[in-house]
């Protein structure tokens, strides 16, 4: 991976990290693009246990269909139950209509599936899902589906398997976003535990953000 | 499209969750921009599993987990938390700008004594999004022209807001600039235009980072904005991008 890296941009990719406990990750070749032979564009990101989660998600009028299917999911849960985050890149299933609804709410259950062991509480999957790349077309679904499991194979949490997750997230984006942290937190009952804190990102074009 | 993913072991419920992820979103991620184009695909997301446990205390093999956070923004886990979480936020959101397609400038705008920090925020996006000042940029020309220009037709302003005689306008060289032994390069001073020593600029615009500061001297409040410029690439980029 380093080696399509900009010299110029190399600085900004961290060689170590300090990852947060129960979480494992990992980017996987799918070929959303035909023209991607080698490169992750599969990125799953799992908590070992169910956990909290929130999300912001753009105010564009046309959403996206994983915007759609990831809201209703943390509305139905309350931000309870969650269990990850799976993400495509190279096809963005915007403006895809019904279809593009289904193939969201499709890789979402796919993910979840994942996790026999969750209970069915009757609130359907528990996996945010996202995807990014060109608008207007629609996902090759069933190659995304056919390596979810192989995905889940994959998890690690090492930071080979974090910077490899953040590759599989980027576009046009020259180099993989990654960032993590340790901090404590000042109330007695927090005083002498250490926190993690990591965080990926993505994106070069189609930037000036404006979530709620 | 931007996409971002926080993972966190702390515990940390839903509604200070939801919460703390807002007020960092609103001081990192939406305060970035590189073409000035909102995504249909927009998302961050945190998830926060409390797996980090406390210490087991000794003749115990047990390791409980630490209560919850509570969501009470007086609360000074709850305070600590939103700071750890904004700064890392704006870390992470400022490497997107870095990357901004054909970027060769990253520029951070700092907007204060403004009446309001929806003032300090709208003046900041409007000159971040400027296709003249980030092309200025670009060509490493100090064209503060362009700047006030942008600051003059930014919507929605309070009464009051933009008084051009109040304005003052600098650029700032960063901490790592080898400009900064000379300070500010003040371009406009309450309202009047400052002799700009031409070779001084040029200097301070061939650093890859760039501040520029914008006094309102309307009120007390401030906010920050990064972008990037905007290059020949971008467009060689785009122009090749197919739906």
């Amino acid at each position: 991976l380093d080696s399509s890296i900009p010299e110029s941009k190399q600085k900004y990719v961290p060689t170590s990290g300090t990852y947060p406990k129960g979480f494992k990750v990992s980017g996987t070749h799918v070929g959303v693009k035909p023209a991607n032979t080698k490169f992750p564009d599969l990125a799953f990101i799992v908590s070992e246990k169910p956990c909290s989660a929130a999300a912001v998600f753009t105010t564009n009028k046309f959403q996206a269909a994983p915007v759609q299917i990831s809201r209703s999911m943390l509305e139905a849960r309350k931000g309870e139950g969650v269990r990850g985050v799976i993400i495509n890149s190279g096809c963005a299933n915007a403006v895809t209509g019904r279809r593009g609804e289904e193939d969201a709410l499709a890789m979402g259950e796919k993910a979840s599936s994942c996790f026999p062991d969750d209970p069915d509480d009757g609130l359907g999957h528990r996996s945010i899902v996202m995807s990014t790349g060109v608008i207007g077309q629609h996902l090759p679904i069933n190659k995304i589906l056919d390596r979810i499991h192989q995905a889940s194979s994959n998890l690690d949490s090492s930071h080979s398997a974090w910077l490899t997750t953040a590759r599989a997230i980027c576009t046009t984006d020259t180099f993989p976003k990654l960032l993590s942290t340790t901090f404590t937190l000042p109330g007695s009952a927090h005083r002498d535990v250490v926190y993690s804190l990591a965080g990926m990102t993505k994106g070069a074009g189609m930037i000036h953000p404006n979530m709620a | 499209t931007l996409l971002a993913i926080l993972c966190t072991d702390a515990p940390v419920p839903p509604p200070a969750l939801s919460s703390l992820l807002k007020i960092a979103t609103n001081k990192s991620f939406n305060c970035i921009s590189i073409d000035g184009d909102t995504s249909t695909n927009d998302t961050l997301a945190i998830l926060a599993n409390g797996a980090a446990a406390l210490p087991s205390t000794p003749g115990s093999q047990s390791q409980d987990s630490a209560p919850a956070i509570p969501n009470d923004p007086k609360d000074p886990d709850y305070i600590a938390m939103s700071r750890v979480l904004t700064d890392f936020s704006q870390r992470l959101a400022q490497l997107v700008v870095r990357d901004g397609e054909g970027a060769t400038k990253f520029v951070e705008v700092h907007v204060h004594h403004a009446p309001s920090v929806a003032d300090a925020k709208a003046i900041a996006s409007t000159i971040a999004r400027s296709p003249l000042v980030k092309t200025a940029l670009y060509g490493k020309d100090a064209n503060w022209g362009r700047i006030l220009c942008a600051i003059g037709y930014t919507p929605n302003l309070s009464e009051g807001a933009v008084v051009p005689e109040k304005m003052t306008v600098s650029f700032v060289p960063v901490d790592n600039s080898a400009s900064r032994g000379e300070g500010a390069l003040r371009l406009l001073v309450n309202g009047e235009p400052e002799r700009v020593d031409e070779e001084r600029a040029a200097r301070l615009l061939q650093d890859e980072d760039l501040k520029i500061d914008v006094s309102l001297g309307t009120g007390m409040e401030e906010a920050k904005y990064w972008f990037c410029d905007f290059s020949h690439e971008y467009v060689t980029i785009n122009g090749d991008y197919r739906t």
